[in-house]
C-alpha cells in the first residue's frame, strides 16, 4: 500500500522556484492498476520517482506498506526498491555495455537468482516482446522501440510486486503496444500493483483507475467519483 | 530533390545479419511531404540516417540535387548536412551540458548567424514549442516532453530546407503533438520538404504522401498509386 501525504517537490533553477508536485496527496491500495495521466511536465515522472523512491521530496510524507521512507536507512530503501518494485523509465536507462539479455538478468542479479535461472528468464521475457533474435544486441544496436521493449522485459521478467512504468508504449507501434499492455492486464490479474504513467488517454483508458495531474496538483481521480 | 536507387544496410552481429534496408529506392521531389510509416524495427530510422547522410548504406546510390552523396568530401557533406537539413532524433540528442536555448542555438552557430539575432531566434521557437520559461534549463532538469520540445524548436529555428523528424510527437500529449504538426504544416507551406518517420498511422495521415516500410522494404507507396 501507498501512501503520499501532502508531497511538494520544488526545483530551483537560478531565482525561478519550479513546484512539480504540488502538494499532492494519493492512496494506492495493493492490486490496483492506476493510470496517472497529464499533459507534458504536468509532474508525472516527477511523481514516478517519488513512488519509487529514486528521488526525495521537498516536503510531505510518504509511506509503502506502512513504513515512512524519509525514515529508512539507505541499505532498506534499495533493498525495497530492488525487490519489490519493477521500473520502465521513460527513457529506458538500458545500460550500454550489456546486451539485451544482459540488461533484462539485471534486476535478477539484485534479487539472488541463479544464473541458469536468470539466463532461462531473461529469454522468455525477451521472447514475449518479440526480441528473441536481439538478445545479442546492445543499445545502440536495437532500434527505439526495441529498446523500450528490452526495458519492458526487464521490469516485467520478476514480476514485481509493484511495476512503475513510465510512458511504455511511447515508441511502440500499436500492435506492440497492445501487446504490453496485455502484459501489464496479465500481471494485474496475477495480483500485482501498476501505476502506469502516460499523457496518452486511449493508453489510461485501459486501466480501471485514473489519476490527472496538471501542474503538480491531482485534478481528478476516478476513484471516489473525482476530486 | 532526393534520389534512392537499390539501398542496403546491412549490420552483423557476430555471424547474423540484420537487413536494416532491403533493396530500398525512393525518390522525394522538393517541397514534399512525406510520412515514412511502419513498424517498431521496420527500418525507419535507419533509412532517416541515410537520407540525412549521418550514416553509409552497405551499398546503393544515393543523391541529393543531382550530387551522389558517397563521392562528396566529408567537408561538403558536413556543410550541406548543417546548412540544408533539420533533425529531430527520436531520442533527441540534446547537448547535456548545454542550456535549453544554447542546444536551440547550435545550427546557427553552423550557418554563421550572429549572436544578436540567434538569441533572439532561439527564444522565438522555444516560445513557439511552449518553453518560453524553461529556457536555461538543461536537458536533465526537463521533462520527456520538454527534451523533445527543444530538439523540434532547434530544428525548426533555422528553417531547414530538408527537414528530417523522426517520431517529433512521441513524448507529447495529444495537445502539444497537434501543435507541432501544425508548425510542420506551416513550414511545408512555406516550401520545407518534410519527411516525417512515425510508427503513429494517425499522425502520418496528416501528410500527402505516406510510404509504408516493413523488414527494410518499402512495401507501399501512396504517390505513384500504391507500389
Ligand atoms: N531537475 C529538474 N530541475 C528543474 N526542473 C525540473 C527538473 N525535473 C523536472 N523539472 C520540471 O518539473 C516539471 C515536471 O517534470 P516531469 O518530468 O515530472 O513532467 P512529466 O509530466 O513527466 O512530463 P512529460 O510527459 O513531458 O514526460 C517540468 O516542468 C520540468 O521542467
Ligand atoms: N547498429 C546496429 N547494429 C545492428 N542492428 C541494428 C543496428 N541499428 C539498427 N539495427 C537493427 O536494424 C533494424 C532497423 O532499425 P531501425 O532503428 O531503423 O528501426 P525503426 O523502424 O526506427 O524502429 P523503431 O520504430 O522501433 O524506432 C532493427 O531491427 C534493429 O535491430
Ligand atoms: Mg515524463
Ligand atoms: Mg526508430
Amino acid at each position: 500500500m501507498i501512501v503520499i501525504e501532502n508531497m511538494y517537490k520544488i526545483y530551483k533553477i537560478g531565482d525561478i522556484e519550479v513546484k512539480a508536485l504540488n502538494n499532492v496527496s494519493l492512496t494506492i491500495e495493493d492490486r490496483e492498476f492506476v493510470a496517472i495521466v497529464g499533459p507534458s511536465g504536468s509532474g508525472k515522472s516527477t511523481l514516478m520517482n517519488m513512488i519509487g523512491c529514486l528521488d526525495v521530496p521537498t516536503s510531505g510524507k510518504y509511506y509503502i506498506d506502512g513504513q515512512e521512507v524519509s525514515k529508512m536507512s539507505d541499505r532498506a530503501l534499495a533493498d525495497m526498491r530492488n525487490r519489490k518494485i519493477g521500473f520502465i523509465f521513460q527513457q529506458f536507462n538500458l545500460l550500454p555495455k550489456l546486451t539485451a539479455e544482459e540488461n533484462v538478468q539485471l534486476p535478477m542479479i539484485y534479487r539472488g537468482v541463479p544464473a541458469g535461472e536468470r539466463h532461462r528468464l531473461a529469454l522468455e521475457a525477451l521472447d514475449r516482446v518479440g526480441l528473441s533474435d536481439r538478445t545479442h544486441h546492445k543499445p545502440k544496436e536495437l532500434s527505439g522501440g526495441q529498446q523500450q521493449r528490452v526495458a519492458i522485459a526487464r521490469a516485467l521478467v520478476g514480476k514485481p510486486s509493484i511495476l512503475l512504468a513510465d510512458e511504455p508504449t511511447g515508441a511502440l507501434d500499436s500492435k506492440s503496444g497492445a501487446e504490453v499492455m496485455n502484459m501489464m492486464q496479465q500481471l494485474h490479474k496475477e495480483g500485482h500493483t501498476i501505476i502506469l504513467i502516460t499523457h496518452d488517454n486511449h493508453i489510461a483508458e485501459q486501466a480501471p483507475r485514473i489519476v490527472r495531474i496538471q501542474d503538480g496538483e491531482i485534478s481528478y481521480d476516478s476513484k471516489g467519483g473525482g476530486n
